[in-house]
């Protein structure tokens, strides 16, 4: 019926440190077309995420900060072998836009974001 | 078949003048869980668009400026009674998560998201 999150996620994932200043955070967000940056430890495990939408409350509140500062930590995530409905569910619950996708060890394999899940209604690949 | 963008849009849609600095724009969009704000003109029309994207580009350029100086003018925006293809077709096309939806005389009467079309695969209303 319908696919996994595997077959729709994108592999090319940027992802940054929580001690970066948001400006360097903002940079790399503005390098593509993305809102989300997944958060990383030293060993590579998810620790958080930070998006245009937390840059901008920290605009809001007139405070330039560090990631550590803003980002979220309790991340939700997605599997690679989970249904996309299970995945949709997640964003609509959360009000949130994209899901990291990890692996068993929690590493980032992937992004899956709602711009991935409505593409399907395009019938492009 | 599918539905049209007036049945999956949605009505509530905050705007903002051109004229603002883009940390009054920022407070108008962390009040909610959005991160699209449409632009519009005295006479109500839309004139462009600002998003948490444009307002982390200023951050990254370190450049608080006002919203006419970094919202789009080329708008991207859907009619309510086009199949939700067509609309899914400009998110993807334009790596955009959002699309105001206007009337025939250009001005905005709702805001259809990557979101709303990715709650389609939730089962729920
Ligand atoms: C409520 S959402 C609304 C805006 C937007 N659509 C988005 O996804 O960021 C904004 C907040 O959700 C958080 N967020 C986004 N994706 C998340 C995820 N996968 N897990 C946990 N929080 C997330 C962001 O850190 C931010 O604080
Ligand atoms: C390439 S998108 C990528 C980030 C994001 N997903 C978004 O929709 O903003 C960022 C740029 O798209 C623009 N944008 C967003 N929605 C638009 C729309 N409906 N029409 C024209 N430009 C739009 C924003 O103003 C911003 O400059």
């Amino acid at each position: 019926e319908f696919p996994n999150v595997e077959d729709v996620m994108s592999r090319d994932v940027v992802t940054v440190r929580e001690d970066i200043f948001i400006d360097e955070a903002a940079k790399a967000i503005v390098g593509g077309s993305f809102d989300h940056l997944p958060v990383i430890s030293l060993d590579g495990r998810l620790k958080g995420i930070v998006t245009t939408w937390d840059i901008s409350k920290a605009v809001a509140n007139g405070k330039i900060s560090l990631v550590s500062e803003i980002m979220t930590r309790k991340v939700h995530s997605a599997q690679p072998d989970e249904p996309i409905e299970l995945a949709a569910r997640k964003l609509d619950t959360y009000s949130i836009s994209a899901l990291p996708v990890v692996d068993k060890d929690n590493r980032v394999i992937g992004m899956i974001t709602s711009n991935d899940l409505s593409r399907l209604f395009t019938g492009r690949r």
